[in-house]
């Protein structure tokens, strides 16, 4: 994901 | 990945060992609700669908990996376990909980970030997550009593919460272009549920009295 993206969470 | 984010993984990893150790312990899930569980299981189903596409570090995959398995094994032995089964309290877990379900599948359709297969199942997730808590707490309000593990279980529950949002103010400062609404409100509400529950046991743990919750 992006930097910044949310998607990096659980 | 901040301090906050990290605790607030751990808080929930525990959650969910306290829960697997009580029915294991007990072999017993009298307060726990399924449906809270089978929605859990939905959740981390729809937003990890992802687990073999996008890599985004070892961690990440590994929780992935024991956040599914391990709630469908509690989903598992709540329905298949001979002996867990029959302490279910069936008669008190009776919220709506297919309604959660349509809600959050409509809104996800509305409100989203792309109109994507990933996106929409990742938004779905998202709302999901933030009401699945409710058979739960409408369970423990209908029994009064809650024993020590289940109010373990949902006060490590409520505090990832509470510690994933921590993490976003300080992502929102630390990082640009840090702001994912969606996440964020949907965040807020979540957290909100737990408010009433949260009053109910620290006023026990002041008093040094047992976990009731007021009918």
């Amino acid at each position: 994901p992006p930097k910044g993206s949310i998607h990096d969470e659980l | 990945m901040n301090i906050f984010r990290f605790a607030g993984d751990m808080t929930h990893l525990i959650s969910i060992l306290v829960l697997l150790l009580k029915i294991y312990a007990t072999k017993s899930c009298s307060g726990i609700s399924r449906k809270t569980q089978e929605l859990y299981a939905l959740v981390f189903l729809a937003r990890y669908v992802d687990i073999f596409t996008e890599f985004i570090s070892v961690y990440n995959t590994i929780m992935k990996i024991v956040f599914i398995a391990s709630t469908l094994a509690i989903v598992w032995c709540m329905r298949g376990h001979r002996v867990v089964r029959r302490s279910y309290d069936k008669e008190l877990d009776t919220f709506r909980h297919y309604f959660l379900i349509a809600a959050s599948l409509v809104l996800a359709l509305l409100v989203h970030e792309k109109f994507t297969f990933q996106e929409i199942l990742w938004a779905f997730s998202i709302y999901l997550e933030a009401v699945a808590i409710l058979p739960q707490l409408v369970l423990l309000q209908r029994s009064g009593n809650v024993d020590n593990l289940t109010g373990q279980y949902v006060f490590f529950l409520g505090a990832y919460r509470g510690l994933y949002i921590l993490n976003w103010i300080y992502r929102y400062f630390t990082e640009p272009h840090f702001s994912r609404w969606i996440a964020c409100v949907s965040g807020l509400v979540q957290t909100a549920l737990y408010a009433d529950f949260f009053y109910y046991y620290f006023l026990s743990w002041k008093n040094n009295a047992k976990l009731k919750l007021p009918a």
